[in-house]
């Protein structure tokens, strides 16, 4: 995918510090 | 049924489950094994029961160090009372958000909390910007500045219904509508299967769940 079709907030919600599921990680 | 409560001495912050379950989707059981993380969580460098901004960077990135703009927006959302540190009730309040069963409309208006960084009302360009230039920064991919113009400026023209200049709520929610992968991050399933994976909440469970 060319980078300037990217939507902007999709690519932010990719983001290591939103994935909360981490939290659950033993 | 599920009306025994003892007054065992809990940590500061401690906050009943029955209370928690009635203003969330989860159930007293859910709850309490909520609590078991939560223990395991606040007590991971500072064992006082509250999570600190060093131990929620811990749980994200096995990593107390490394700052993120987006952990730190989501530790402060969580931090309801705005007192630098997360108690039991504001994580379990939060983590509510997260439930697959909560509207789509709360996922909604906390994703919209989170990127408007200054608190404005509003999502800005700027603000946009700087969302994707400390992502880029975490990541491995590198644009340049004249891409991720082009990128901000088009997904803000498509955002910006009333084009001026700046995403509001009631547009953010239009175009989450048509986007929906936007808030995917905004649901954990594993919060459906909370007891599963701290069953040693049922040694320390002081209610039975009736549901």
């Amino acid at each position: 995918m060319a980078p300037v079709t990217m939507n902007a907030f999709e690519l932010i919600s990719t983001s290591q510090g939103l994935n909360l599921s981490s939290l659950f990680e033993k | 049924m599920g009306c025994y409560h003892s007054k065992k001495a809990k940590s500061p912050g401690y906050e009943d489950p029955s209370i928690l379950s009635a203003e969330t989707p989860f159930t007293v059981n859910e709850v309490e094994a909520l609590h078991e993380l939560f223990k395991k969580l606040s007590s991971s460098i500072i064992d006082d029961g509250f999570i600190h901004k060093e131990e929620f960077q811990l749980a994200l990135f096995r990593n107390r160090n490394k700052r993120n703009l987006f952990a730190d927006r989501v530790f402060d959302l969580f931090d309801l009372k705005r007192n630098g540190v997360i108690e039991f009730g504001e994580f379990v309040r939060s983590l509510g958000v997260f439930h697959p069963n909560t509207p789509t409309e709360d996922k909604i208006t906390f994703a919209f909390k989170l990127y408007d960084l200054r608190q404005t009302g509003y999502i800005e360009r700027e603000e946009l910007k700087d969302m994707v230039v400390a992502l880029l920064q975490e990541s491995d991919l590198v644009l340049s500045d004249e891409v991720i113009e082009i990128i901000v400026h088009k997904t803000f023209s498509e955002a910006d219904a009333k084009g001026d200049g700046r995403i509001d709520q009631e547009e953010w929610k239009e175009f989450v509508l048509k986007n929906p992968s936007l808030i995917k991050n905004m649901t954990l399933p594993y919060l459906k299967d909370i007891t599963v994976a701290f069953p040693s909440f049922v040694l320390n469970s002081e209610v039975e769940d009736s549901e």
